[in-house]
């Protein structure tokens, strides 16, 4: 039964994403349709920009990560030093 | 039984074609009616690029999290670290009476900030 | 939203970022 499920989640997902193309359609035709998908992909540059900056971001965070590792080992060994040093 | 599980399946095989036909037809007749232009895109465009931005949404998403806590746990490392240390120099200390000199007001701030 | 849900995430990893910088300096003060 949950294979049967599966089948038929994957068919209306499939007709959802028609259904969403049907009502599409006809946008271009209507000014305010029209000016509604201009926001739209204005929207989306926006949220793009975001995840530039939060890729850069995260990038910086690995950096971050691997000097914290670096400093925790020439923390390990001044112990080591010092431990030497008793 | 068999059989009939056989034209089942045929069955679905034949709504699943058919309906990839019908999406692609719909994205075909959008596409030609409403051709992208400077500034303007069409609505296919427009749903391809929603789904890769969740997409990558959720992929960044799910790299956050370990980097935080991989972070967090060198952090905690490097204080304990730091604490054994400063134990062990305090030891030498009183062992050799050998006066270290007082703690700056920077190196208190610092302390601080690792607290 | 998906835009509101970002800029969350992107302020929480900034923060994350500037702790962890200050961090390391009060640390290399201390290894000094």
């Amino acid at each position: 039964s949950s294979d049967l499920e599966q089948i038929c989640s994957y068919i209306n997902e499939k007709i959802g994403n028609i259904k969403k193309f049907l009502s599409l359609r006809n946008c271009g035709q209507e000014p305010t349709l029209k000016t509604i998908l201009n926001k739209i992909g204005d929207e989306i540059m926006v949220v793009n920009e975001l995840l530039n900056k939060l890729e850069l971001e995260i990038q910086y965070q690995e950096q971050t990560t691997k000097s914290l590792k670096e400093l925790h080992e020439s923390l390990e060994e001044d112990y080591k030093d010092v431990e030497h040093l008793k | 039984m068999e059989e009939e599980v056989d034209k089942l399946e045929l069955m679905f095989q034949k709504a699943d074609s058919d309906l990839n036909y019908i999406q692609y037809r719909l994205e075909y007749e959008i596409k030609t009616n409403h051709p992208d232009s400077a500034g303007e895109k069409n609505p296919v465009t427009l749903l391809q690029e929603l789904s890769a931005i969740k997409t990558r949404h959720q992929i960044l998403h799910a790299c956050f999290k370990p980097i935080a806590d991989e972070q967090k746990e060198t952090k905690s490392r490097i204080c304990a670290t730091f604490n054994k240390t400063m134990t062990m120099i305090q030891n030498l200390q009183k062992q050799t009476d050998l006066e270290l000199s007082p703690v700056t007001k920077e190196e208190k701030m610092a302390i601080q900030q690792l607290k | 939203t998906l835009k509101g849900d970002i800029s969350i995430l992107l302020d929480k990893a900034s923060l994350e970022s500037q702790e962890s910088i200050g961090f390391i300096k009060a640390t290399k003060v201390l290894m000094k």
